[in-house]
């Protein structure tokens, strides 16, 4: 599941680092 | 769970949002009722209107980012963005749109607001995330729990957090500097004529229970932490926290609105209607995929709507 979502797994793993969206 | 603990909670996951969510229910109240004296909002109430209502956010919003590369984005977004409150000049990337006031056809007016919309939901996704590694215990279920229940909770929260921009009227956007009338969006051209009506629909009813912000904040754990999301591995640890959660909120809202008996089975109620909302979005989603030629969905939201529903 986690590699179907990959961006929002980067949100979950990242802390406060703003994220390119 | 001690009463003591439960309202720590309460106060805990309201931080967190005021934290993560700055447009709060508060401010876009006072703003709707006309209580922010000179600043009242810029209205959007036809094409014309939407025009200028660009240029009333670029002047506005010049100044704040005189240090930022990509002015003309930021600005196509900010118009309109705020579904559901946004960080003014957000710093995250955008879809690499053309200005809405730039000449073109009106068939590609609504696909570029539609873009726009869609960077706005993009970046609340990511400010939901941020609140939800907030609720206690989130942090520490199984990853690919996380992903699920943010997979199939996101769309949720965005369309509760719509309710408190909302009237009978219209919405705010834009961080609550523009009001775009329920006419107005109704007289897009189909299918995206019919996006917001079930969202002003549900908003009306949802915002007579007349929640406040910490309320709103408890609300959306809940609903986070729904246990009964397709594919979750471990659900035990799931339905743990959305009971503390829940306790958390039932006592919040005795508290606050002694008379109003049944309010928590009410707002419990409306997770039945949400569902359905969802739903019915997704659908007009994948429709606009297939029948819009240059639709294109932005790769967070793609991902979120894959095999969704």
């Amino acid at each position: 599941l986690k590699e179907k979502h990959k961006i929002l797994h980067q949100l979950l793993q990242n802390s406060t680092s703003p994220v390119d969206l | 769970p001690e009463a003591a603990d439960l309202r720590a909670l309460a106060r805990h996951l309201y931080e967190a949002y005021l934290k993560n969510f700055p447009l709060t229910k508060a401010k876009a109240r006072a703003i709707l009722s006309g209580k922010t004296g000179d600043n009242a909002p810029f209205v959007i109430h036809d094409m014309k209107s939407l025009m200028e209502g660009e240029q009333f956010i670029n002047c506005r919003q010049i100044p704040l980012k005189e240090h930022h590369h990509h002015h003309q984005q930021q600005q196509t977004s900010a118009l309109t963005a705020g579904l559901g409150g946004a960080h003014q000049g957000s710093e995250y990337g955008f879809l690499g749109m053309t200005s809405i006031s730039e000449e073109g056809p009106q068939d590609a007016l609504e696909l570029r607001f539609f873009h726009s919309c869609q960077s706005r939901s993009a970046e609340a996704v990511r400010e939901i995330t941020e609140f939800a590694k907030s609720i206690p215990g989130f942090s520490e279920l199984d990853l690919n729990d996380q992903v699920t229940l943010l997979k199939y909770g996101v769309i949720e929260v965005l369309i509760i957090m719509m309710a408190p921009l909302m009237n009978k009227d219209g919405t705010l956007i834009s961080y609550g500097q523009i009001f775009m009338t329920r006419e107005f969006l109704k007289s897009l051209r189909k299918p995206f004529s019919q996006m917001m009506e079930p969202k002003f629909e549900f908003s009306v009813k949802f915002n007579m229970l007349e929640l406040d912000d910490s309320e709103m904040a408890l609300f959306l754990a809940v609903i986070i932490l729904s246990g009964d999301r397709p594919g979750l591995l471990n659900v035990k640890p799931i339905e743990q926290l959305q009971e503390t959660v829940l306790h958390s909120l039932e006592l919040q809202l005795k508290l606050n609105h002694p008379i109003s008996l049944q309010l928590f089975a009410k707002l419990l109620q409306k997770m039945t209607d949400l569902r359905q909302i969802v739903t019915d979005h997704v659908h007009l989603i994948q429709l606009l995929k297939k029948t819009e030629v240059d639709m294109c969905l932005h790769p967070l939201l793609q991902e979120i709507m894959k095999d969704l529903y």
